[in-house]
């Protein structure tokens, strides 16, 4: 792991009381190649390490603390920060684990519109978040899911069964009744069926779609434009490589997003993608996904990540 | 002298940029701009056009020979399993792969194009027991594909027994190839690598033979951890090609080089899009073109 390559790295520093430009090269590649093996971006990593180095070289040492592990302290409290996060407050206090995850909204429905590249795990976060959503501590809260793929084979019915799971109302238009549908559709009529029987929440479950579909990114900006959302969800699978940047900045540039769900995270993918979406759109990733069934959706913790980044 | 060196220095730095970029991975960067130099210093390089097509070409070289020896290997393994079982009664492409990559439309293309080009009897089998609308989403593709399909029996929760019937119809109703789509899974959950490599077992004792492709998807915009991934497929399912997906997007998919060249797992297909249409064979020039653009 990098943790232990660079206590190998620092272990020569040992003699040392100063870190000079000279003996922390060394450091710093073995830095970059852990970071890019976890994925994050380069163009990310090359800011990441300009901060670093000159972190390190302003660092005193510290009594009772090799050079090395303060090192890799600073490396951690700089991935902690710029996922978010506050280095000096872990995730297993209850003000970080209790905190809302969403501003609470006085308009109702509050609506959240799910956004992303194919396969990312849109639906069935789209369906995670409902289960979350309505059984809020303060009581029940009625959810509305809108079915607005209207592209994909069988995706309304991949909703419509996922929210009988959850006993939540799922609304779609059948065009075999109504005639060919499009997505801007399904959602201006779901917010307007929403708004008249006073739900809660309304998340809106889109098509997936590449960046340089422009039809299909002008049509993710009017829906937005259509359900004014309070959240706006990148949706992004963590086995995600260097294009997390990318997708992250044109979907950003596109619709504006306020979050991001990092999904398929129970797999062994070190999620470097995670840093990227997070320096590139300075949204915070608000939730994890740990599973296919719907109750695996854990709050992002960035200590955590961090901690998986560095491996 | 010095601006021509600042001018080959400054192409390979963007050159390592790019593909650093394009997933190709640290450790395989490293080793093309180490041969980089050596070329450079011997055919004595002084452009960066001369420079970028250095590395074009060394890049073209390693891909495709990369690609003709892991298709040797999966032909040979191929031809061993036939000579010990004999050829089995129907040809079986297998579709396996992480969640949410493209199989069930892959399997719909291949479907497609087998139907239609090589106008085969073509049999889909929906083996995705679990995930919603599933058998759904492959039965709406293989009536647009004009295939038939076979799908679970009410309550059919095993995804091996849904594959043994359908292959016991393939038989009886003389089908030339199956094709099976299965629930997605990530290579780090135990169990479910079990479960197909018992439905692989199932499948090669019902057709008596080994199956005739075991096809890992793999989408293009995965990172490092595709590289991770194909290589357990390959130690408990023993893939015998890839089939890369959204290769009409953004990304590169450099992660391929690596499955390539040191896994041995040839690229058979590559997905560009949502339609039936959207089928290509594996074209390395297309894809370093790509890389490097
Ligand atoms: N293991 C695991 N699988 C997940 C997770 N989230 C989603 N999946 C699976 O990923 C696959 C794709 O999920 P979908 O919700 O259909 O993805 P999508 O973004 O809606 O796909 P499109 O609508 O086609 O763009 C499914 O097999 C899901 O069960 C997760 O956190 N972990
Ligand atoms: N742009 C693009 N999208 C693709 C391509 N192949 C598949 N997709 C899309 O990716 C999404 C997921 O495809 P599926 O075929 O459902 O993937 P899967 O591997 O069967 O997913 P699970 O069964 O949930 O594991 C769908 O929205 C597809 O339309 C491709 O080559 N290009
Ligand atoms: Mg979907
Ligand atoms: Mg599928």
């Amino acid at each position: 792991s990098l943790t232990e390559n660079l206590q190998r790295t620092f272990s020569t520093l040992r003699g040392l009381d100063k870190i000079t430009e000279a003996n922390i090269e060394p450091t710093l590649i073995e830095v970059r190649r852990a970071l890019l093996e976890a994925d994050v971006n380069v163009q990310v990593v090359d800011n990441l390490l300009a901060s670093i180095r000159e972190q390190a070289l302003n660092m005193k040492v510290v009594q009772g603390v090799t050079p090395g592990q303060q090192f890799i302290k600073a490396v951690y409290d700089e991935l902690v920060r710029l996922l978010g996060g506050d280095p000096e407050a872990s995730s297993s206090q209850p003000e970080v684990s209790k905190a809302p995850v969403f501003a609470e909204v006085t308009t109702k429905p509050m609506v959240i519109l799910m956004a992303g590249l194919q396969g990312a795990g849109k639906t069935t976060a789209t369906a995670k978040l409902a289960r979350l959503l309505q059984t809020d501590k303060r009581g029940r809260k009625r959810v509305l899911l809108v079915a607005a793929d209207v592209q994909r084979p069988a995706a309304v019915e991949q909703l419509i069964t996922l929210g009988k799971q959850i006993n939540t109302e799922v609304f779609a238009l059948n065009a075999e009744k109504s005639g060919p549908v499009t997505a801007l559709e399904v959602a201006s009529k779901a917010l307007d069926y929403a708004k008249q029987k006073g739900f809660d929440f309304m998340v809106v479950d889109t098509a997936g779609r590449q960046v340089i579909d422009e039809p299909l990114m002008q049509e993710l900006a009017m829906i937005k434009k259509a359900v004014s959302p309070a959240e706006t969800l990148l949706v992004v699978d963590a086995m995600i490589g260097q294009e997390a940047a990318n997708i992250t900045r044109a979907f950003h540039e596109n619709i504006g997003i306020t979050g991001a769900i990092l999904t398929k995270m129970d797999g062994d993918t070190r999620g470097g993608a995670a840093l990227s979406i997070k320096q590139v759109s300075g949204a915070p990733i608000k939730f994890i996904g740990v599973g296919e069934k719907l109750d695996k959706l854990e709050k992002f913790y960035p200590d955590r990540m961090a901690s998986r980044i560095l491996g | 002298n010095m601006g021509r060196l600042d001018q080959v220095d400054q192409a390979m730095k963007e050159i390592e940029n790019v593909l650093l970029g394009a997933d190709l991975g640290v450790g395989v960067v490293d080793r093309l701009i180490q041969d980089l130099r050596r070329d450079v210093a011997q055919k004595r390089l002084r452009s960066g056009v001369q420079v970028r097509a250095s590395l074009a070409a060394s890049l073209l070289s390693l891909l495709t020979q990369a690609q003709t020896e892991a298709e040797k290997r999966v032909q040979a393994e191929r031809i061993s399993a036939e000579r010990m079982s004999g050829s089995p009664a129907c040809e079986v492409l297998l579709l396996v792969g992480t969640n949410g990559h493209g199989k069930t439309t892959s399997a719909a293309k291949l479907a497609y194009r087998l139907r239609t080009q090589d106008k085969k009897k073509v049999l889909l089998v929906a083996a995705d027991t679990f995930r919603a609308a599933a058998v759904e989403q492959l039965a709406e593709w293989a009536r647009r594909a004009g295939v038939d399909i076979a799908v679970p029996l009410e309550n059919q929760k095993n995804a091996a027994s849904v594959a043994f019937d359908a292959l016991k119809r393939a038989t009886d109703e003389r089908y030339d190839v199956v094709i099976i789509d299965t629930s997605g899974r990530l290579h780090t959950n135990e169990n479910l690598m079990d479960e197909m490599k018992k439905l692989r077992r199932v499948v090669e004792r019902q057709v008596q033979g080994p199956v005739t492709e075991c096809l890992l998807v793999l989408d293009a915009p995965s990172g490092r951890n595709a590289v991770t991934a194909a290589r357990q497929w390959l130690k408990d399912v023993q893939v015998s090609g890839l089939v890369l997906t959204k290769l009409d997007g953004t990304a590169r998919a450099g992660f391929v080089v690596s499955v390539v060249q040191e896994l041995g797992i040839p690229v058979k297909f590559v997905g560009v899009g949502e339609t039936l249409n959207d089928l290509r064979d594996f074209d390395p020039v297309a894809y370093i073109d790509g890389l490097l653009l």
